[in-house]
């Protein structure tokens, strides 16, 4: 979701 | 999953591999900074905290603990194997850790999107990690003779975060990503600090000529 997208990257 | 984001974390998982296979394989960490190592288990360690409380992806998490894995194994390495230790160019990696976490945790302390544990130790590593390599710029620079695997690995370093960049204007343009302006930010410094090193990595590169940065 987009509160979360930068947050699945490493 | 874009392909400039896979190209960005398998050209970091390669450095690292590069990097191990200099430790492992010829027992050497010759013009390798411990200080940057170090500093790297620190980004990793207050990047992931959030590994056993949030699932993204198998992929994710395994991306994650490897790399937490593989940060703290050279750092291991480095700092007690009896033969890859002797290595270690003590002397000359003198840049102070404090000098770069302290301003960054200030920093992560300030500019957040949530004053929570969790919010600010994600920023922290984001601005740690945008710094990170300034000691290992800095011993790249006092080093007269820098090996072929010490140039690589530091491109490929400096490449993975340029594969990022690409990433996140893909997944703003294509996949109406929203504006992240502290990751984003932070890449960017991170991927501008690499800039001279690049031009004399691709400068020697194309004279065939062995790596040396100007001190």
């Amino acid at each position: 979701s987009a509160s979360t997208d930068v947050k699945d990257e490493l | 999953m874009n392909a400039f984001r896979l190209a960005g974390d398998m050209t970091h998982l390669l450095s690292i591999i590069l990097l191990l296979h200099k430790i492992r394989a010829m027992k050497s960490c010759a013009g390798i900074s411990l200080r940057t190592q170090e500093l790297y288990v620190i980004v990793f360690v207050t990047r992931y905290v959030d590994l056993s409380m949030k699932y993204y992806s198998f992929y994710n998490s395994i991306m994650k603990i490897v790399f937490l894995g593989t940060s703290i194994s050279i750092v291991w390495y480095m700092r007690y194997h009896k033969v890859v230790k002797q290595t270690y160019n003590k002397d000359v990696d003198t840049f102070r850790h404090i000098f770069l976490i302290l301003p960054c945790f200030v920093l992560a302390l300030l500019i957040n999107r949530a004053f929570t544990v969790i919010e600010v130790l994600w920023t922290f590593s984001l601005y740690l990690e945008a710094v990170a390599i300034l000691p290992q710029l800095v011993l790249l620079q006092r080093s007269r003779n820098i090996d072929n695997l010490t140039g690589n690995y530091v491109f490929l370093l400096g490449a993975y975060r340029a594969f990022y960049l690409l990433n996140w204007i893909y997944r703003f343009f294509i996949e109406n990503h929203q504006v992240r302006w502290i990751p984003w930010l932070s890449g960017l410094l991170q991927t501008a600090i690499y800039a001279d090193f690049f031009y004399y990595y691709i400068k020697s590169w194309k004279n065939r000529e062995k790596l040396k940065l100007p001190a």
